[in-house]
């Protein structure tokens, strides 16, 4: 993806991340360098270094590790080895969750697994895909397989490298991944965000936002969801409708109960 | 060329 912030050199795949997360955070798109310093929240990128992520390091406890060129099954226990399952708030993933051989099943749950009830996965894909040409990119990890995701070679982006894709139906096997590692039904951003220069039908990437389930105080089996988030989503709702409702220039006193 | 403000660093910018 090129960069196309001309003064930070953000790309528009990293801009659309920004804006998934701002959404799932905040309950509304918000640049980083808006965000509130100092945020409660315990995030981990699978990200290029750039200035996202420096910019969410400087306002709340937010790690990252970048991806590597050549990921092959097991990168996500690699980077994270050292997380601690159920500790995150959210967990970014760009343009990683691809380039695994099936099953692919597994690294869905090996990246839900380190979200606390209630934290999101924000993710990209590659937008483009298609089947690939003889000879072309993925043919070394190239394997026929029986697993759910049907017999046949892998296809692949059709970018530089040997990044894997999903075969037809990824939208359908996605939301079926994320479903079997018990996360509610995904949202995929389609929505063009003009202000932050990102259109409606854009070629680079698939962004999508996916929430674990808060646990339920009737399920003893689980542990408690964390009060803290849910609340801050409902007060973040309220003060939205507030602030929409309100004339300009007026100041919203309390929202508490 | 569209102009934006970018989401990450906060500054205007342009051609999305």
């Amino acid at each position: 993806d090129q960069p196309s912030c001309g003064q930070c050199g953000a790309s528009l795949r990293v801009r659309s991340l920004v804006h998934a997360l701002s959404l799932a955070l905040f309950g509304r798109s918000m640049a980083i360098v808006d965000f509130p310093v100092g945020w409660p929240m315990k995030g981990h990128g699978l990200s290029e270094p750039g200035p996202h992520v420096d910019g969410l390091a400087a306002r709340m406890d937010f790690s990252n590790s970048p991806p590597l060129p050549e990921s092959v099954p097991g990168l996500l226990n690699r980077e994270l080895e050292q997380a601690k399952p159920g500790s995150l708030d959210f967990l970014i993933v760009d343009d990683v969750l691809e380039q695994f051989a099936p099953p692919r099943q597994s690294a869905f749950n090996q990246a839900v697994g380190l979200l606390r009830p209630g934290a999101v996965l924000i993710f990209a894909l590659p937008a483009e895909m298609r089947e690939p040409e003889p000879g072309e990119g993925a043919d070394r990890f190239r394997q026929k397989t029986e697993n759910e995701e049907g017999p046949g070679d892998l296809p692949c982006n059709g970018a530089p490298g040997a990044s894997l894709t999903m075969p037809e139906g990824v939208e359908a096997q996605i939301r079926r991944h994320l479903a079997a590692a018990g996360m509610q039904p995904p949202r995929l951003h389609k929505e063009a965000v003009p202000e932050f220069g990102i259109p409606s039908h854009h070629g680079s990437a698939q962004v999508w936002a996916a929430r674990r389930p808060l646990a339920s105080p009737q399920d003893p089996a689980e542990e408690g969801g964390d009060v803290f988030f849910d609340q801050h989503s409902r007060y973040a709702s309220l003060g939205r409708i507030l602030c929409e409702l309100a004339e300009a220039e007026a100041t919203v006193l309390d929202v508490g109960s | 060329r569209h102009e934006f403000r970018c989401n990450v660093c906060g500054e205007a910018s342009g051609s999305a």
